[in-house]
């Protein structure tokens, strides 16, 4: 599962 | 970052401006849906909250105080400043039949349990139907203005973009996310009719 918490996207 | 993303981000940026500006430039907002400006205001607020408590990037925060500031600014021009040009009769989508599944549906599936991830995933949900009740305006009046529909045109093509920035993420960088992935998706196919339409024959003036 990706990290999780930190949407680094728009 | 990865070129697809950027593209992507700067297609969003785009269709924003063009629809600030036919707005600003013919000082009416006909055949614009003034709910769909609505949902995304809401899409954009319920995301980037984590503006003040995570810090990504200037360019991250820098787009982020841009999309809340433009949606806002259209929400204003839609609203009071041009509001004798807002077409009600035409602009009828009941919203909260978008709102309300898509709250449910973030309690439901999410990452985390947080407020801040809720949040998040109420957005990310919102966002792939919020263009509904525009499309849906433009097929009841049958037509849309040109600029309309290259704003339609740009705001379509930033997911469809950000599909491609998640394929690359995932083989570069095996990151992905499932929720965005989805939603990105349902989004994109919602506009293929409209794309068909765009692309063969220019909606405009039908």
């Amino acid at each position: 599962d990706p990290d999780q918490g930190l949407h680094d996207e728009l | 970052m990865n070129v697809f993303r950027l593209l992507g981000d700067i297609s969003h940026l785009l269709a924003i401006i063009i629809l600030l500006l036919k707005i600003w430039k013919t000082r009416s907002c006909a055949g614009i849906s003034g709910r769909s400006q609505v949902l995304f205001a809401v899409v954009y607020t319920a995301r980037y909250l984590d503006l003040f408590t995570s810090y990504i990037s200037a360019y991250n925060s820098i787009m982020k105080l841009v999309f809340l500031a433009a949606s806002y600014g259209t929400i204003y021009l839609m609203f009071i400043k041009f509001k004798a040009s807002y077409d009600h009769n035409h602009d009828t989508f009941r919203i909260e039949f978008l709102i309300l599944p898509c709250v449910l549906l973030s309690l439901l599936i999410n990452h985390e349990f947080s407020p801040l991830e809720i949040l998040w995933t109420f957005s990310i949900y919102l966002e792939s139907v919020a263009i509904l009740p525009q499309l849906f305006m433009v097929s009841k009046t049958g037509e849309a203005e040109s600029i309309t529909s290259h704003y339609l045109f740009a705001l379509g093509s930033y997911r469809a973009l950000y599909i491609l920035n998640w394929i690359y993420r995932y083989y570069a960088e095996s990151h992905y996310d499932v929720i965005a992935i989805v939603a990105g998706i349902v989004q994109t196919v919602l506009y293929c009719d409209f794309f068909y339409l765009y692309i063969t024959k220019g909606i405009y003036g039908q």
